[in-house]
C-alpha cells in the first residue's frame, strides 16, 4: 500500500505579519486545517486522490476567507467570475471551467466535465448550461457577497487597476 | 485561489485548483488556474501540481508542466524542479506566487517566491503542517 499525502494552498501574495490580526490568522489556519483533514480522511479511507483533492478544494471554496467559490473577489462589473481545474495523474484526464458565475462549487463542475464529457475545458454560459444539465448546484448572488471583498473592490473599482488576492498595497502593482 | 494535490493508497496522484480571479478584472480575463499545464497538472510518472499567484506569468512560463518536464526529461527531484521553476525562472520573468506539489511516493514541495502563502500538508499519519508566512 502506497504512503498517502496531501497538500493544499489558499493563495500567495504580500501576506505580511502586520496585515493579519491574530484572530484572522487563527481563522485562516483553522480553515486550512479543516480542509486538509477532510482530504486526508478520504485518503485513509482508501478513496482516490481525485476524490481527496475535490473534497479539500470544495471545503476551501465554501470558506469566504479564500478567493474561490463563496469568497470570490468582485470583477469590474461587480460580479463573481470563477475558474477551476482538476486532473487525474493516472488517466491524464482533466476537467476545467473558466469564467462561470453562480456555481456554488466550480471544482465540482470541473470534475463533472472530466468524468462525464469528452471535453477538457468549458467556459462562460456554455459551462453553466452543462452544469444545469448535470445537476450541479447554483447559488444566488448574495451567497457570494462578502463585506471584506466588497471593500477591497471598492478601493479599486473606479480605476483601471486590478488586484491579486492577498495583495496589500496595490498601488505598488499595476498602474 | 485555492488548491490541493494528493497521492492515494494506489499511488495515483491528482491536482485541483479553484479561483475567483483578480479583483476588478475586466474582459472575461482568465488566469492560469483553469489552464492545464499552467496552473493545474497531474501525472503519475512525475507529480501533481496546483499553482497560485499572478496568473499571466504562470501561463507564459507554463509553470506546472515545466516542473513535471524537468523531472521527466532531466531527472530532477521534485524539490530541484520546483526550485528551478519557482525560485529562478518565474522570478526572472517577474512572476510572483508559488505552488504545491506531490509525487506518487508522497514527497511534498511547497515553494513560493512571494512574502507569504497559505499552505498546509499532511503525509500518512504525521501531524498536519500549516503555515502562512515564510
Amino acid at each position: 500500500m502506497n504512503k498517502t499525502a496531501i497538500a493544499i494552498h489558499g493563495g500567495a501574495g504580500t501576506i505580511t505579519r502586520s496585515s493579519l490580526t491574530s484572530t484572522q490568522e487563527t481563522a485562516y489556519k483553522a480553515a486550512l486545517q479543516e480542509a486538509i483533514e477532510l482530504g486526508h480522511k478520504a485518503l485513509t479511507q482508501g478513496k482516490s486522490a481525485v476524490e481527496a483533492v475535490a473534497l479539500a478544494v470544495g471545503s476551501l471554496e465554501d470558506c469566504p476567507l479564500f478567493n474561490a467559490g463563496r469568497g470570490s473577489v468582485f470583477t469590474k462589473e461587480g460580479k463573481h467570475e470563477m475558474d477551476a481545474a482538476i486532473m487525474c495523474g493516472k488517466t491524464l484526464k482533466a476537467g476545467a471551467v473558466a469564467g462561470v458565475r453562480s456555481i456554488k462549487n466550480p471544482i465540482l463542475l470541473a470534475r463533472t466535465i472530466m468524468e462525464h464529457s469528452e471535453h477538457v475545458m468549458l467556459s462562460g454560459y456554455g459551462a453553466e448550461e452543462f452544469a444545469l444539465n448535470h445537476g450541479i448546484a447554483f447559488a444566488p448572488e448574495r451567497y457570494f457577497f462578502d463585506t471584506f471583498r466588497f471593500e477591497q473592490w471598492s478601493q479599486v473599482r473606479d480605476s483601471d487597476t486590478y488586484q491579486l488576492d492577498h495583495s496589500e498595497n496595490h498601488d505598488k502593482k499595476f498602474g | 485561489t485555492v488548491g490541493a494535490v494528493a497521492v492515494d493508497v494506489h499511488g495515483n496522484v491528482a491536482a485541483a485548483t479553484s479561483t475567483g480571479g483578480m479583483t476588478n478584472k475586466r474582459y472575461n480575463r482568465i488566469g492560469d488556474t483553469p489552464v492545464i499545464g499552467s496552473g493545474t497538472y497531474a501525472n503519475n510518472l512525475t507529480c501533481a501540481i496546483s499553482c497560485t499567484g499572478h496568473g499571466e506569468y504562470f501561463m507564459r512560463a507554463v509553470v506546472a508542466y515545466d516542473v513535471s518536464c524537468l523531472m521527466e526529461y532531466k531527472g530532477y527531484t521534485l524539490q530541484q524542479a520546483c526550485e528551478e521553476v519557482v525560485m529562478k525562472k518565474l522570478v526572472a520573468l517577474g512572476g510572483e506566487g508559488g505552488l504545491i506539489a506531490v509525487t506518487n511516493a508522497g514527497e511534498i514541495a511547497l515553494p513560493f517566491n512571494s512574502e507569504g502563502m497559505y499552505r498546509a500538508s499532511k503525509t500518512a499519519d504525521q501531524k498536519t503542517f500549516t503555515a502562512i508566512y515564510k
